[in-house]
């Protein structure tokens, strides 16, 4: 945007074009241009310079949730399940996690709860030695509540900081599959009472609206408390993590920005959002 | 209001006895938000809404058309107008080509398939080898993901439930392991090479001359872009410059078992002028159908 240009109809076109190439999403993107067109009405917004900076400030507000724990304040062990639809980058992601923690001198075990696709466990085991975590793994195509039930146990008998549960990616429409998420949850919270103490989303940042669809029933299945949004690192924006925040109140915790282990950060809003007007 | 887009507008126009230029501006914009909506990309949007509204400003204001057999029939304002945008939607994806191109049966064909991180290549490669061994040939799987973790594994598992072989040796580039994988199933009495790539970003410059260089190596008959159906505004960008870079000759759009509306149907198609081939309908070997317009063109509109 010329920045000393008048808020003007082809500056809020213009906008509306970054905002909705971004994902936001229609609704949010309108209320968001709405909202400058009034402030110009009313001469409060004068240039699109000031125009940049209302609508910066108002994603960040929108997307800048309270985080409670993550990856600690549980149990001990503090359990994380990791949930999400297919090819997201779950499996991906709780290498990093676990990296991070061991890091700390953390003991971590990781459950291969994914007991369906093709080498899910073969694929999580590379990541435990990578991270140098425990991995409890079951029989392909066995009950993904055994393994996780084993893992829990296990954690509580080895005194281990934090248990992270993958899970096989699932689209939500599935019925009998969000079912056996369900479950799986149960099986956490019997192994451990309180367990899981977070539920972590992950959402690829090049998905477009049906992401929100996805938070939804994934929140109303198994209580989401925290999104990862991986594959930052391409040309997608993520937007649609603003619409997510604004309707279900669930923050974004961690940015995925690339496949090797160390590529993950705590999410910024300031960040993000300049990132989106980039 | 909760039935947006293409409802509504087909509900504006419907019991009409006259339809103003006015009243299909109104409800192009309720079209236009339905297919943002069903993440078609911007510019594609815009350019769809305007290609629909010349045609409906000259037809559906006449509530008189001529039929497929060239008589004159009369038709509601409403359907006629919701008949434009389908058949548009459906033209814009069109024409129909999901034929792969094979060389002579003595001879090894190519495919070679791309796309983002996670987007379903792997085991879009199993459900092709399904496909082309119920249809009498002999394929071979080449493992040449040499980065994520278990990824020649999961193709090895994949290849042994379909029963096709899958050729890997470690320590092996990409380019190489194509060349060797072609001269395997000259070997073995294979006819069809399936290539199996890392995910990528398109913008990595050094993996996308990873591509280039398989491709020089071996030259696919067939450059396939998997993509994801539930994919935002990022398709464009990302289909255009795969086909920038490596030349794709068409499209795969998976995990439309889901309830994505598949916009980037739509925007990939328009975007590069590349034909989608086939969709990917589930996690397991036998969910890959020929692509068909009018289902997605329907799921598109909402
Ligand atoms: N560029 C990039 N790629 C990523 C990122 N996170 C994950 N990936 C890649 O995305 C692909 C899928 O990752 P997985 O971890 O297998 O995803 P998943 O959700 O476990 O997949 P399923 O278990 O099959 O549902 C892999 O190629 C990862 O390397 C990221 O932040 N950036
Ligand atoms: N529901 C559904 N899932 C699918 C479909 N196609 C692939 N998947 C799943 O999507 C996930 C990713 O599939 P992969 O084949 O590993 O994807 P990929 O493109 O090879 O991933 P990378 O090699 O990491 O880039 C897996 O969980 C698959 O089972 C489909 O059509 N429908
Ligand atoms: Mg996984
Ligand atoms: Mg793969």
């Amino acid at each position: 945007f010329g920045s000393s240009r008048d808020v003007d109809e082809s500056v809020l076109a213009e906008l509306e074009e970054t905002l909705f190439t971004a994902d936001i999403g229609v609704r949010t993107a309108a209320s968001l241009v709405d909202l400058a067109r009034e402030k110009a009405k009313k001469n409060e917004l004068r240039t699109a310079d000031g125009m940049k900076q209302l609508i910066r400030r108002e994603i960040e507000r929108i997307v800048d949730l309270p985080v409670t724990n993550t990856l600690e304040g549980g149990g001990p062990p503090h359990v994380v399940m990791v949930v999400g639809v297919n090819g997201a980058g779950k499996t991906t992601t709780i290498g990093k996690l676990a990296a991070k923690l061991t890091a700390q001198g953390k003991k971590v075990i990781l459950a291969a709860g994914d007991t369906f696709r093709a080498a899910a466990t073969e694929q999580l085991d590379v990541w435990a030695d990578r991270a140098h975590a425990e991995l409890v793994k079951g029989p392909e195509g066995g009950d993904p509540g055994a393994v996780v039930f084993e893992a829990a146990k296990k954690a509580k008998e080895q005194n281990a900081a934090v248990v992270i549960a993958d899970t096989a990616g699932r689209l939500h429409t599935r019925a009998p599959l969000m079912e056996e998420l369900k479950k799986v949850k149960r099986v956490l919270g019997k192994a451990i009472p309180g367990a899981p103490h977070e539920v972590l989303l992950v959402v690829d940042a090049t998905m477009g609206q049906n992401a929100i669809q996805q938070a939804r029933q994934f929140h109303e299945a198994v209580g989401v408390t925290a999104i990862a949004l991986t594959k930052l690192d391409g040309t997608a924006k993520g937007g649609v993590i603003i619409g997510i925040a604004d309707e279900l109140k669930i923050p974004v915790v961690w940015v995925g920005v690339g496949e090797a282990v160390e590529d993950l950060r705590r999410f910024d809003p300031k960040e993000f959002v300049s990132a989106l007007f980039d | 209001t909760v039935t947006k887009g293409f409802r509504a507008a087909k509900n504006r126009l419907a019991g009409k006895a006259e339809i103003t230029p006015e009243m299909v501006d109104e409800s192009l914009r309720d079209i236009r938000v339905s297919l943002l909506e069903a993440d078609v990309a911007f510019d594609v949007v815009k350019k769809f809404v305007a290609r629909v509204r010349e045609k409906a400003i000259g037809e559906v204001v006449q509530t008189t058309i001529t039929d497929k057999s060239g008589r004159k029939v009369k038709v509601s304002p409403g359907d006629h107008f919701v008949k434009i945008c389908h058949d548009e939607l459906e033209a814009l994806m069109g024409p129909v080509d999901t034929r792969l191109a094979f060389k002579p049966k003595n001879q090894v064909t190519g495919i070679m398939m791309v796309g983002l991180q996670g987007s379903g290549k792997t085991t879009t490669v199993g459900k092709l080898a399904t496909k082309l061994l119920k249809e009498g040939r002999r394929p071979l799987l080449v493992a040449a993901d040499i980065y994520r973790p278990a990824a020649v594994d999961q193709l090895k598992v994949l290849g042994q439930r379909v029963g096709v072989p899958v050729f890997h040796e470690p320590g092996v580039a990409p380019p190489d392991l194509a060349k060797k994988g072609y001269a395997q199933a000259r070997a073995q009495g294979c006819d069809v090479v399936i290539i199996d790539t890392a995910g990528r970003l398109a913008i990595d410059e050094e993996l996308m001359q990873e591509l280039e260089a398989i491709k020089k190596e071996v030259q696919p008959d067939n450059t396939l872009l998997v993509v994801d159906a539930m994919i935002g505004q990022d398709s464009v960008r990302t289909a255009a410059e795969f086909d920038r870079r490596i030349s794709i000759d068409g499209f795969i759009l998976t995990k439309l078992d889901g309830d994505a509306r598949g916009g980037a149907a739509l925007s990939i198609k328009e975007v590069t002028g590349k034909p989608i081939k086939f969709l990917g309908m589930g996690e397991s070997m036998d969910r890959l159908e020929e692509f068909r317009p009018d289902g997605l063109a329907g799921r598109i509109l909402g």
